[in-house]
Parts: structure tokens; C-alpha cells; sequence
């Protein structure tokens, strides 16, 4: 009977999981669809920006080297291998097939 | 051009997670302490 | 019994996923309310100044950010069409997106962290629906769920 009685409990626990799971890919769903829209509405897309001074100040010392590519551009880093003159060589490989690709160098000095 | 590597992390722009610029990163890491 | 067993086992199996979803829904109440923040501070900033910034001063959103020493050497080669870049560093680099970046301005009021002050919690719960409210109290005390702790 014990056997049973935990059985029955255990049915009833995956049922409310499974609800529960449920309601998050419903969530989940109507949030990228949210995030969608207001990233691609026009007036949020013109206030979409940040300033060299907001970059400068997360990353303080660093040189930095922000991308700007269509969706699809592909960005491709190798694992990092030793060169001939013995030191490690770190690759970055983008490439885009609908459109240029915009790099800027930012740094403060 | 070069031809894409047999053992490289790669990231869509709009298509890819976070997380495969946290493996990249977490690569990189690894080679420097290696 | 045996099917108990199973059932533990099918039970087990949908609290993780779970609990991966939930992760990732909290990423995306993140996102949201970051990316509103900073459509919002700019809206008041170009109001204030009565005049918007320098378009060669700002970075329009979305990109990709590469920041590596200043002591780092890069070699950039890139095609006649600027639709392929080849960069090579002597030295180690790390990649972050726009999101990571505004959550490293704070545009997500600290919630990644779990630290957020009552009136930023205020703005941020604003910044989404209301059925995702209690999510942004959840991360407010602290409840993270770590997605990198649920990804193979």
C-alpha cells in the first residue's frame, strides 16, 4: 500500500512539473518574442547606443575593438596554437556574406 | 580567405548564444594557463 | 516498484530541465530590462541636452566587443569588400556581446548579482510584464540560477 500511496504521489508531482514546464516555455517564448519587437522597433533602435565613454568605463586600460555585422556574419576563433618564433598565436576569422563588416578601434588613449 | 579550421569555436551574429562566446573566452583562458 | 523508480527518475530528469528554463528565462527578463534601461537613460540624456550625441561618438546596438592589454599587438588584415576580417593577437583576448556589456554598466540594476536596491528593483519590475515580476523579486534576493551549471 505504501508502494501505491508514493506512486500516486509521484504521478502527481511530474503532472504539476509538467505544467510548470510548460508555463515557462510559454514565458520563455512570449519573452524572446518581446525582446524582438523592441529591439527592432524603430524608435528604441534610435536610442540603441552606447558611448565611447560608457565602453571606456566597463573595460578600463584595454585596448577594444567593437563589431558591428550583419546577422549571419560568422565570427571564428581557432584554438590558440604556438607559432614558429615560439610564441602563442590567438586568431579571430569574421566573415559575412550579406553585407560589410564595421570595426572600430576604441581606445580612450 | 582562409579555410575554416577542424578545431575552432565559431559564433553567428543573431544566431548564436552567449554561452559560445563563454566557451571561446574559457578556451582562450585555458590555452594561457596551459 | 520499478516503476516508482522510474518515475524518480522521469521526476529528477524535469526539475533540471526546469531549472534550466527558468535560468534561461531569467537571462531573458535580464536582457529585457537592460536593453530598456538604455533606450531609456538615452531618450532623457539627448532630452536634457536637447540635442542627440555625435553619431561618431556612439556604438549603435547590436555588436560585438573584442578588448584585449593595451600592450597587445593585433594585426588586422581584411578584404577589398569588408565582408572578411582575419585579426591576429600576440597575446590572450576575451569576446563579450551587447548584452554583457550593459550588464557590466549596470544597466540591469545589479539583478544578475543579486544586489539591487529597492528603487532600482522599483524600475526594473517596471521594465517588464507583470506575470515576470516575481522573477525580478527572485533575482533581487538572490535567487540566481546559474545557466552554466545545467549546460553539458
Amino acid at each position: 500500500k505504501e508502494v501505491l500511496d508514493h506512486l500516486q504521489r509521484l504521478k502527481a508531482q511530474i503532472e504539476d512539473l509538467e505544467i510548470k514546464e510548460k508555463e515557462l516555455d510559454q514565458q520563455k517564448c512570449w519573452l524572446q518574442q518581446s525582446i524582438k519587437n523592441i529591439s527592432e522597433d524603430p524608435t528604441n533602435s534610435r536610442f540603441a547606443y552606447i558611448t565611447h565613454e560608457d565602453l571606456c568605463n566597463c573595460f578600463s586600460g584595454d585596448t577594444l575593438l567593437t563589431v558591428l555585422a550583419p546577422s549571419g556574419t560568422q565570427l571564428e576563433v581557432p584554438v590558440p596554437e604556438m607559432g614558429q618564433n615560439g610564441q602563442k598565436k590567438y586568431q579571430v576569422n569574421l566573415r559575412s556574406q550579406s553585407g560589410p563588416i564595421q570595426v572600430l578601434l576604441i581606445n580612450k588613449e | 580567405s582562409c579555410p575554416s579550421p577542424a578545431s575552432a569555436i565559431t559564433y553567428k551574429f543573431n544566431g548564436s548564444p552567449s554561452k559560445n562566446l563563454q566557451a571561446i573566452n574559457s578556451m582562450i583562458k585555458q590555452g594561457e594557463r596551459m | 516498484a520499478q516503476e516508482c523508480q522510474n518515475l524518480e527518475l522521469e521526476k529528477q530528469r524535469r526539475i533540471e530541465r526546469i531549472k534550466q528554463k527558468r535560468a534561461q528565462l531569467q537571462e531573458l527578463i535580464l536582457q529585457q530590462i537592460a536593453f530598456k534601461n538604455l533606450v531609456q537613460r538615452n531618450q532623457q540624456t539627448e532630452e536634457e541636452r536637447k540635442s542627440p550625441p555625435p553619431r561618431s561618438s556612439v556604438i549603435q546596438l547590436p555588436f560585438i566587443l573584442l578588448n584585449t592589454s593595451v600592450r597587445t599587438v593585433i594585426d588586422c588584415s581584411i578584404s577589398s569588400d569588408k565582408c572578411e576580417y582575419l585579426f591576429n593577437f600576440d597575446n590572450t583576448f576575451e569576446i563579450h556581446d551587447d548584452i554583457e556589456v550593459l550588464k557590466r554598466m549596470g544597466m540591469s540594476f545589479g539583478l544578475e548579482y543579486g544586489k539591487c536596491t529597492p528603487e532600482n528593483l522599483k524600475t526594473a519590475k517596471s521594465l517588464v510584464p507583470k506575470s515576470l515580476e516575481s522573477y525580478v523579486t527572485g533575482m533581487a534576493d538572490g535567487q540566481i540560477l546559474n545557466q552554466e551549471q545545467f549546460t553539458c
